[in-house]
Order: structure tokens, then C-alpha cells, then sequence
């Protein structure tokens, strides 16, 4: 679903140059869950910004489904983002002044489900969370932890073939990251893709692959056996 | 050096009340080393805003070195969190428009300390964390895992006596983690009284004692043998 031919990116900030990603390729098959690991700064998410589609390379090109997305426009892309693609955000990325029930509900205003649809489907996800006693709560009025939930709430309800979680866990006590864990290998279960960045190894074995990022390369490729 | 008196604290929304700590009382020694570990949502991090200084208990009293800090003005609030603690915010609350250099030298401007020394003592800060290749960018412009080390910079620039993190490792790599817990580590040899919030047990465990909260409560104290 995903192919990535010799990705880079580079920040320029006046002189200084900094080479977030160096040439990266890979392929990720339909319905694979795979992590993503590797010490922080190392790239994962430029990395992830870009196969979301909400960032472009420097050089190289990402294929989705065939497709090479720099030739797209940007409301293209933010359409095929809507419509294909779940992100949970490493920083939550909530809307501040919107109760998190509005929150979740945002990515299915855009997709055009009927109000009282969308509603039903923003509490289930929220409740799916263990989100459902806060539904009415703005961001900064939960914690941290549940803004992590809430984030995660509104990257699946759009029910989006592929799902990109930048550190969906690290700010969750072990019993409830498990409980995201199981949401995630559920969906992988129905067929959808999972990607996720973590630095915790419990949470990578749940994939059948983890890329090794080191300095904005692949360091290397480890295969799971998935039983 | 702290001393909670039945400290409950209630988040009021409109009729909907919100029990967020109940009846809480515990001491922490000065030079003691605690962690602070349970379930998201439990109320840790409105425990460590109320010991921080940044939060009032809706009931109940919290000395600080014997004086009951609820009998303080704001003014004088804020002049005890600069002298006396470092907090490491659970969202790095860093200034967004300035650079991560700028941040960490902050809370030595509320000091009064010159500008030549300030500046050093920022840059050996953020070179402790491992961000001194980093010290012009923005906020947005450094991973979310350096952000979490500015921001562990400059709660430790002012040398405070008392140190407050919550969930400092989130966000990194074991590593990089390693490294910043060597710092807290060092701190506490030192004699300086730190306090974490954390759910990774690896990083409780550097600590003499745990203090375990369940929904608003303390659940249990768990007292580490310390080699
Ligand atoms: N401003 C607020 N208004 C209403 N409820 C709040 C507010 N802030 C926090 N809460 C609620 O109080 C409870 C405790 O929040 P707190 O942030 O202390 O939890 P926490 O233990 O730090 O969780 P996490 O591990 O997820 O960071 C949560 O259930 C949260 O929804
Ligand atoms: N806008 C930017 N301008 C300049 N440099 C940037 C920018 N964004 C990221 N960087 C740099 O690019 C490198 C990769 O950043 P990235 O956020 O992808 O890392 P990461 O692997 O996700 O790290 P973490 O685990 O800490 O979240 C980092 O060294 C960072 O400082
Ligand atoms: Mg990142
Ligand atoms: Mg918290």
C-alpha cells in the first residue's frame, strides 16, 4: 500500500541544514502492521508526517496504492487523507476550544456523515477508549493520557484503511495501553494497515515487522514470527 | 519538606463535579526520592500542579518546609516555584515563539541572573540533555522527545532544591531515557528531593518509594530497598 523510493528530508533554517531523513526505501504490503522504532530525533516522525500525507519529501517519492502523492495537489491529498488515512498525532493535535466529542466528530464533517450518524459513532469511539464519562471535557480539561485516547478515538472513527499512530502509548499506564493495543491489533484482525512509532518494545512486538531508524536511515529490518 | 493534609481537589463543569483527588495525605522527606505511578486519569498530575505550587486544593493544606502554602498570595506563590522548584510539565509547556535556547534560559530572567552567566548555564543544560546541536530552533521546529529534554533543561537550570517531572520519559527511547535518568539520579546524590510521575516501572524503580494512586486516592505506598 505504501512505497517508498529513496526518501529525504531536510529542514532548512537559514544555513544550517539538518538531514532528517537520507535516502529511505521501503514497501509496506495491505494490512500489515509494522513499527516503527529508533532513538529520538531519528527521523520517525518526519517520516510518518510524510506516508500520512500531511508532509512532502525533500526528494524521493511515496506511492499509495500506486499512486506517487507529490504528484497530487494538496486538496487532493487532504481528501485521499480523510478518506484513507487515521494519524494519531505524537503531540494529540486536539482542537482546544472544542469539547473532545466535537473533536473525534471532525473527521467525519469533512467525509459527510449525517449528524446524528457521526454523533453515535464519536461516542462509541470515545466510549471504546474509556473516554465516555468525559465526552463534554475540553482538551486542557482531561489528562494527559486521555488526550491521548481522545486522539486515537478520532483517528479511527472514520474507520480509514490505514492507521498511523506516532507513540500512541507514552502516556499510558500499562492496563490501559494494553487496552489500545487491543484496539489496534482488532483492526489489523479486519484487514486494515497499522503503523506504529514507539519506543516501548512491548507495544512493537504486537507488529510483524519493526524498522530500526537510526539518524534518519533504516538501520535495519526485523522480521517477527507472529504466531 | 512537603506535608499533604487531606487534600482533595474538584473540578466543577457547569452541574458535573469532578473528584480528581480525594482526601490525599502523605510527607516527602527533603532529599527523598519518590515516584508516583498509577492509572491515567488517577489524578497524579493534579497532585504535582498542587505541589508545584501551580494549582490550589479545593480543601485541605499543603506545607511546603512547614509553611501552608493555600496562606500565600499569588505573587509569592510564584516567587517560591522559581526559587525553590524545577517542574517538568507532563505537554513541555515550552514558549512556542521562542528557541528552545530561550526556554531554558527563562526562569534565570525571573532570577535576576546576568545575562552572560544565563546564557552558559543554558547551553550546558541543553548539552547535558543532548540538545546543543539544537539550541536555535523553535519549539516546532526539534521531535517531540527533544522537546521533552528542553524542557527537563530548564527545570533543572536553576539548580532548585526540589524537583517535580511528569512522566519525563514519555516521549524517549530507553537510551536517551537512561540518560535523563542518570540526571535525576545525580540530582538526588546531591541532596536535591525529586519527585516523578511515571507508568514505566523501570523509571519508578530508580526511586526509594512509590507512592501508588488509584482514582483520586493513595491505593498503596510501596517502600524500595535502596542499594
Ligand atoms: N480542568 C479540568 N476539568 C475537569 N476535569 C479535569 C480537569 N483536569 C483534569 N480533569 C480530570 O481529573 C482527573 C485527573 O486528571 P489528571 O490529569 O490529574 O490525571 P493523571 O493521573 O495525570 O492522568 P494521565 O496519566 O493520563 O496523565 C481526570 O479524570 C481528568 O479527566
Ligand atoms: N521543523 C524542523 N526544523 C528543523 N529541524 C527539525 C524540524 N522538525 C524536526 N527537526 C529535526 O529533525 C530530526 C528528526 O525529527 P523527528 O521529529 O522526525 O524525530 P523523532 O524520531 O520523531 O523523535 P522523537 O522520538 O523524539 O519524537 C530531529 O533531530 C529534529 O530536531
Ligand atoms: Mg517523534
Ligand atoms: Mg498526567
Amino acid at each position: 500500500v505504501f512505497v517508498a523510493d529513496r526518501i529525504s528530508k531536510v529542514y532548512t533554517m537559514g544555513d544550517v541544514k539538518v538531514h532528517a531523513l537520507r535516502d529511505i526505501s521501503f514497501s509496506i504490503e495491505s494490512g500489515e502492521y509494522a513499527a516503527i522504532m529508533g532513538p529520538s530525533g531519528s527521523g520517525k516522525s518526519t517520516l510518518m508526517h510524510i506516508m500520512g500525507c500531511l508532509d512532502r519529501p525533500t526528494s524521493g517519492s511515496l506511492y499509495l496504492r500506486g499512486k506517487d502523492v507529490s504528484s497530487l495537489t494538496d486538496g487532493e491529498l487532504a481528501e485521499i487523507r480523510n478518506a484513507e488515512i487515521g494519524f494519531v498525532f505524537q503531540n494529540f493535535n486536539l482542537l482546544p476550544n472544542i469539547s473532545i466529542l466535537e473533536n473525534v466528530e471532525l473527521p467525519m464533517v469533512y467525509a459527510g456523515v449525517p449528524p446524528k450518524e457521526r454523533r453515535e459513532r464519536a461516542v462509541r469511539a470515545l466510549e471504546m477508549v474509556g473516554l465516555g464519562s468525559r465526552l463534554h471535557h475540553k482538551p486542557s480539561e482531561v489528562s494527559g493520557g486521555q488526550r491521548q485516547r481522545a486522539s486515537i478515538a478520532r483517528a479511527v472513527v472514520n474507520r480509514p484503511a490505514i492507521v498511523l499512530a506516532d507513540e500512541p502509548t507514552g502516556n499510558l499506564d500499562s492496563a490501559t495501553g494494553a487496552e489500545i493495543m487491543e484496539l489496534f491489533d482488532e483492526l489489523n484482525a479486519k484487514g486494515n494497515t497499522i503503523i506504529l512509532v514507539t519506543h516501548e518494545r512491548e507495544v512493537a512486538e504486537h507488529a510483524s515487522r519493526i524498522i530500526h531508524i537510526l539518524d534518519g536511515e533504516i538501520a535495519r529490518m526485523e522480521i517477527r514470527k507472529t504466531n
